[in-house]
């Protein structure tokens, strides 16, 4: 199973993307 | 009273409620200027954590009180059976490309479009790996709009409505290099969306339109 | 003839499946070992491909012939209505813990999860930042939990089997490390799902439920 899932597309960096979406949008909205 | 969207300008995420009440005729304000809403103070506060608790937005909000976070959940909401997918067959197929929008589509368009708008680091390797990523996924839409218009059906559904907000940072931010590995189907598909009334309530979507129109008259160009 | 559900063992993906068609008495077989299905190489044929063009699994094939990829698609085309939401707002919330699921547990979940397997390299500071994250979103749920036993309703849904099933690895991996910041609600919500019949017809579940009932035994303890 362990093996299988490692075939798995996972966006690991999602939590780091969010961050970074959420700083931009706050700058950008003052 | 209308229902109320909690959202920042040119919220793609937020397109796709937008969009789907355009459609059904829900009555929706947009609540993403100040005062009515504050990105990054309004989310924050005690109220608003009480009813959303993940602090995100798109966040709905109905006369009723009832309320809704995860922007796919709000568009489903507002939307009407058309857009839904009126058999369970075809609501089964609108999940599978909202899926498919969220986590094929998003991930590396993210990955590529963040460093163009200085959200995040630019890293070569990452971003030649995002652009293949995206080359896969829009082959894998290409393949199958090559012998229909819409993802579902025939006539417009959340599933089209997903995928296309979900490329909008791809039309605005690199359109170019898009172009270069773009296929005609794509094209035709997202063009014969956003020139659709609906879609261009919205200035965003116009600004798109005239890009896809351009995309496309470019796409037959080079076909020729 | 029954309906075909193409995976590998173990797939939490695929046991959403597999738990609505228990709960809505869909007919389903599972292709998960050879010679019915290898994964890694019947999945890369073209045949599998032409019918699912990603390639992925949990892939859904109706004796009707009708193909359906990506896993909540699948797990909600399987359900009947009690567990879809049976009101419009039931539906949206539905899908809003499934979005949740997918947006909010699995990146973190996965992150900490993948180098406890060996699948991944360990590195410290990600997994400290994924077990912060991890830690967040069990707060919401237990925040959600503290008056409910279900996420939507007065009964299970799709939100709930979703939820459970995107924790298993979590819940198999990480026990221990959990409960120092398990939540008393979350291990009450997972036991009493977990427990229910339908749940239990997997081996895994059962290994799950020993291992809530474990953990509900100790909470209980250490609340006393």
């Amino acid at each position: 199973a362990a093996e299988c899932l490692a075939q798995e597309r996972i966006w690991f960096d999602k939590p780091r993307y969010d961050e970074a979406e959420r700083q931009f949008y706050e700058r950008m909205n003052g | 009273m209308a229902a109320t969207l909690y959202t920042y300008p040119e919220n793609w995420r937020a397109f796709k409620a937008q969009i789907a009440a355009q459609y059904s005729g829900a009555r929706l304000k947009i609540a993403s200027t100040s005062p009515a809403f504050t990105f990054g103070q309004s989310n924050r506060s005690p109220v608003f954590l009480s009813n959303f608790p993940l602090g995100k937005v798109p966040a709905y909000q109905g006369d009723d009180g009832f309320c809704l976070f995860e922007s796919n959940a709000i568009a489903h909401y507002l939307s009407n059976d058309a857009l839904r997918g009126s058999t369970p067959q075809a609501s089964a197929q609108v999940l599978q490309w909202v899926s498919f929008a969220d986590s094929e589509i998003i991930p590396p368009a993210s990955a590529w479009v963040f460093p163009t708008l200085g959200i995040m680091q630019f890293n070569k390797q990452a971003t030649e790996q995002a652009k293949e990523e995206v080359k896969r996924v829009l082959a894998v839409l290409n393949q199958h709009l090559n012998t229909r218009t819409f993802l579902v059906g025939e006539r417009v559904s959340l599933a089209d409505v997903t995928v296309v907000c979900s490329l909008l940072w791809l039309y605005k931010q690199v359109k170019k290099s898009l172009f270069y590995f773009f296929y005609p189907n794509r094209a035709r598909f997202a063009g014969c969306h956003v020139n659709l009334k609906q879609f261009l309530a919205f200035n965003n979507f116009s600004i798109l339109s005239e890009s896809i129109s351009v995309l496309l008259f470019k796409i037959v160009i080079s076909l020729a």
